[in-house]
């Protein structure tokens, strides 16, 4: 089973075309492994990013450098995940 | 039995397929389990079909769970047909849609990438085909419609979440809902629930141009999103695929407005702001009932706009 540990996912808000420019060449970069979950394409919505914990400082050094504003959305994904899955753990012992 | 079912929890394919059997049995004469094909690695794929009866009755199709790691779109899936089961009879309005219209809803249109969530990696969003020439798996199953198929807003790329796949309808779970609902014939409303970033779109993703109903689409879906609102005020975004997120090809709701099922929407459910897809268990129920509103409200008007 594939795990998450130390993924984080990033709020970033985009305010300018140019900004929306730079997280379109990141969304490119195969290396970093980045899951887009909302993906950089308007001012209008943020753009949500699961960022795996090896690229975590990279893409946040690229993000600050370029003064584009983001804030923490998840921590810890594999935490949220380990939350998920004991809670339907718990669900199913009570149903049976 | 369906009315002991835990609704506030995340569910494997097997326990929703075994409560789907529950729900056909307690509502025999409203509810029956379709089989409309079978998913790639061979699971069967079903449709709760919600009938009073007569002969190829105008229709509204409801799909959920067609990227796998959306979970709250399979959940609400789950939520809305036991409403529609336990409703019919109560509800005035929904009771005279079922007297003339039938509702088909597919809780799980992607089970092989629901398994694999539940398995093997909770972030997976595609189906589970296999392709020659590449290790990657899966094609994006709403980008594999024969709807701009292959233009902007979708990768050739087998690697890429949003991979459109080798051709149109490649994969079976597609081919199959195609199949069906080119043989039904008679469907007037297809919806497509996604989650999440709370938002209710109409045709095109393909193009960026507006559809001849663009105006009526806009103002349905403007009265479903404020219908939605009035139980927690949850605030939706209204517009075309293409405009309101990004231009996006090969799109189940493209596919079908070409079809000519003028009343084709596509949902994205609720967003707290903190969790994406990670939505926690406890908001399924908030968020399948304000869905339940606008859902309602479009099926209301596609009852009362023969076409």
């Amino acid at each position: 089973r594939q795990l998450f540990v130390g993924d984080q996912v990033l709020r970033v808000a985009v305010e300018t075309e140019e900004q929306l420019r730079l997280l379109a060449s990141l969304e490119e970069d195969e290396i970093l492994q980045l899951d887009f979950w909302l993906h950089p394409v308007s001012s209008d919505l943020p753009v949500d990013i699961r960022v795996p914990f090896a690229s975590l400082q990279t893409v946040k050094v690229f993000l600050e450098s370029n003064d584009i504003p983001y804030t923490v959305m998840i921590k810890d994904v594999q935490d949220l995940l380990d939350e998920e899955e004991a809670e339907m753990e718990a669900d199913s012992v009570r149903e049976r | 039995g369906s009315k002991s079912f835990n609704f506030a929890a995340y569910h494997t394919l097997e326990t929703i397929y075994q409560w789907m059997d529950s729900l056909v049995a307690d509502h025999p004469s409203l509810v029956t389990k379709l089989q409309i094909g079978s998913s790639y690695e061979n699971r069967p794929m079903y449709v709760l079909k919600f009938s009073t009866g007569g002969d190829n009755r105008p229709a509204i199709w409801i799909d959920a769970g067609i990227h796998a790691r959306e979970w709250v779109s399979q959940a609400t899936g789950v939520w809305t047909a036991n409403k529609i089961a336990t409703d019919y009879g109560r509800d005035t309005s929904l009771t005279s849609l079922l007297n003339k219209m039938d509702v088909f809803l597919m809780i799980v249109t992607n089970p092989d990438g629901y398994v694999f969530t539940h398995t093997s990696n909770r972030m997976w969003r595609k189906t589970r085909s296999r392709l020659p020439g590449t290790t990657c798996r899966g094609v994006d199953p709403n980008r594999n419609w024969d709807a701009g198929f292959g233009g902007p807003g979708a990768s050739r790329n087998p690697c890429s979440d949003s991979y459109h796949g080798p051709s149109p309808h490649s994969e079976v779970e597609v081919d199959n809902v195609v199949n069906f609902v080119q043989s039904h014939g008679n469907f007037k409303s297809f919806i497509s629930i996604h989650a999440y970033s709370q938002l209710l779109m109409y045709p095109y993703g393909y193009s960026c141009n507006d559809v001849p109903d663009a105006p009526e689409l806009d103002s349905v879906g403007r009265s479903a999103v404020k219908a939605l609102s009035t139980l927690f005020g949850t605030s939706y975004k209204v517009g075309s695929i293409c405009k309101i997120i990004y231009q996006a090809s090969g799109g189940s709701i493209d596919w079908s407005y070409n079809l000519g099922i003028k009343y084709s929407f596509a949902f994205e459910l609720r967003d707290t702001g903190r969790y994406g897809f990670l939505l926690p268990a406890n908001q399924i129920v908030p968020t399948a009932s304000e869905t339940w509103l606008a859902l309602k409200n479009i099926m209301e008007y596609v009852r009362d706009h023969p076409y």
